[in-house]
């Protein structure tokens, strides 16, 4: 089930923001590319990359929120968050992607894309982990 | 005379959601 009341959106997702990326390297949030999230997660000891299939997208308990549920990974477990409208996934081969694009880029001036049931988001667990 | 700041640094994996799938076994 969802947790109680949805994550406010950290500042990381600010444009112009900067990341370290596993190796070392900067970029900018809004430069980051599919590559560099499973490229970081292969050198990590600890992360692995999961595909999470965005599965349902439901109105969430505050006016602002929305209940997503993902099927993650090759056991296709079923995960539910509820998060703000703007808060943003990364979408393999696409890039960042909200529930209401529009509101994330106002806020963040973050470029996005409209997230839809099917789109495969960009997620983590930990290795070791069945 | 403005002190230059330094900017912060996130981590990658911080932009990532953590979705731990249920164990099955």
């Amino acid at each position: 089930s969802a947790s109680s009341s949805p994550v406010a959106l950290p500042p990381f997702f600010m444009r112009g923001s900067i990341i370290q990326l596993a190796d070392g390297e900067l970029k900018r949030v809004e430069d980051l590319k599919t590559e560099d999230f499973i490229q970081s997660a292969e050198i990590s000891s600890e992360l692995k990359i999961d595909s999470s299939t965005v599965e349902r997208i439901d109105s969430g308990q505050s006016p602002n929120a929305v209940v997503i549920q993902f099927s993650v990974g090759e056991l296709k477990a079923q995960v539910c968050v509820e998060v703000l409208v703007e808060y943003p996934f990364f979408v393999f081969g696409q890039g960042w992607s909200s529930c209401c694009p529009d509101r994330t880029t106002q806020l963040f001036e973050l470029s996005c894309a409209k997230l839809c049931v099917g789109d495969v988001c960009v997620s983590l667990t930990l290795r070791g982990m069945r | 005379n403005v002190e230059p700041r330094s900017v912060p640094v996130f981590p990658w994996h911080s932009l990532v959601p953590f979705l731990a799938p249920t164990q099955s076994d």
